[in-house]
């Protein structure tokens, strides 16, 4: 779940389709790869009281296991803390430094059917070591004018890490987060999102068979409310807009996906 | 301007509140530090159009004043381009690579009486060049909860500036951006913020004598529609909330920093 520009959505949607793929019967892994540490923040987790995370996943080297935190049935956090922000430096000399996450998640036959992993809102090297490690990529994208002007950046970097170090990966979905789907601004946005994707058909891009999910996240304070509560919208809100579009984005995302 | 966590509000409030203080009569020069390039875009500026931009004044080295382009009378913006997310790779070696921008500041007389700086949402060697520039910080904060949770590390970061690079830095204020004053959320965010900094008085802290604004700037699509037309919130929407907002922000903001 990737997009340098900052505040679009990224952890609020890793943590509330984690959790509604796992209440949908997935085996779910979320992977806090921001020092901001957010997604952890999000479950109520302590970094304080911590005695391993992703810090040390990617240094020390520990398996990802070793750091994992249940956080509900079907759903795994592997959390961060603000350690991480020395990871980039730390890394910046090793040998193909942007391929330390993938070498730790071959290591061991993972016990999870699915792994989000939540960057930071930077195209740096803990971003790097995420592309480097999946097969697919997920844009999260408010459809605001500036949330627009990093696409291009993004793209450009996605099709870098395909052709360089991991060829399989591509571009899933783009999903539209913080809708206010009655402004001007946002239909505009979201038009040209759509109609950049149509044109990219078939062109060999790694983001030319990517799906613009139908369903957009619509803007809904219980969706800000609920970290505040260590939980996600599923327990805090069951009923309200946020629940029910994170479910049904959930549904399409496993289509997209070709799940079960 | 600087607040690690993204999509707060940084940008905007540069470019509205540097438009509405130079409406009021000063002489205001923003500096885009973010390689995203929103303040850029902001104003409408054309990055592969630019001879000069961020980059090279701090690493050619050129003069600020080379790279600034005029947008209104009393307004001048000082571009960034993508290049500049090289910048953080090329400086890290340098000695005292965290004063870079403060050496460029000092070496010529500056025909401006305000800089405005627009950070990149992290704390990474860009934002650390601001912070050791400049004698005012002021956070951009949305009431927000997972907002809350990096002003910890954020104020660590401006203390250690202080204490090891430049003693006169100081948080001059916070101001509360992107308000939903109706939600309960908000309120207690604010209430809380209030609250952290009304405590911190008289401790000797960098952030202890800071002002938390009156002036809320309140949710308001025209913000996020300005920058498309390459303008600010004072030609594009002059009556609505985002202006006003803005220009009542630039009163106080003038008035704690004692300006005219
Ligand atoms: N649909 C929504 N409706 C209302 N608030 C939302 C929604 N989605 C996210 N938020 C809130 O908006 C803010 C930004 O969202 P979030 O932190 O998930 O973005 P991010 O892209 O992860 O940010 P960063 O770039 O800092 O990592 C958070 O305070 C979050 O609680
Ligand atoms: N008061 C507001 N009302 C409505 N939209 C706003 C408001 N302030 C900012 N926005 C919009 O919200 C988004 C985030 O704001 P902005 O880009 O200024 O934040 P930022 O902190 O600079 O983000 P980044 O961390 O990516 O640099 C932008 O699309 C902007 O147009
Ligand atoms: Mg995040
Ligand atoms: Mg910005």
């Amino acid at each position: 779940m990737t997009n340098q520009k900052g505040g679009v959505g990224k952890t609020t949607t890793v943590a509330n389709l984690g959790a509604a793929l796992a209440g949908a019967g997935h085996s779910v892994c979320l992977v806090d790869l921001d020092p901001q540490a957010n997604l952890t923040t999000h479950f109520g987790i302590n970094a304080r009281s911590l005695k391993r995370s992703m810090y040390d996943v990617l240094l020390e080297p520990a398996a990802l296991t070793t750091a994992a935190v249940m956080v509900e049935p079907n759903l795994t956090v592997v959390p961060a803390t603000i350690d991480l922000a020395a990871a980039e430096a730390e890394l910046a000399g090793a040998v193909g430094r942007e391929q330390i996450l993938r070498d730790r998640l071959r290591e061991a036959d993972l016990p999870y059917e699915l792994l989000l992993v939540d960057c930071p809102p930077s195209l740096g090297l803990l971003t790097l070591n995420a592309l480097s490690a999946v097969e697919e990529v997920l844009i999260p994208l408010q459809p605001h004018f500036l949330a627009l002007q990093g696409l291009g950046s993004l793209l450009e970097t996605v099709e870098l890490v395909a052709r360089r170090i991991n060829p399989p990966l591509r571009v899933a979905g783009v999903v539209f987060c913080m809708c206010e789907s009655a402004t001007k601004l946002a239909n505009e946005v979201m038009a040209d999102v759509r109609q950049f994707m149509a044109e990219a058909r078939g062109r060999g891009k790694p983001w030319s068979e990517a799906v613009v999910f139908e369903t957009a996240i619509r803007r809904n304070i219980k969706l800000a409310e609920c970290p505040s509560y260590g939980t996600t919208i599923l327990h805090y809100g069951p009923h309200s807009n946020g629940a029910m579009d994170y479910i049904s984005l959930a549904k399409e995302f496993a289509a997209a996906l070709g799940l079960k």
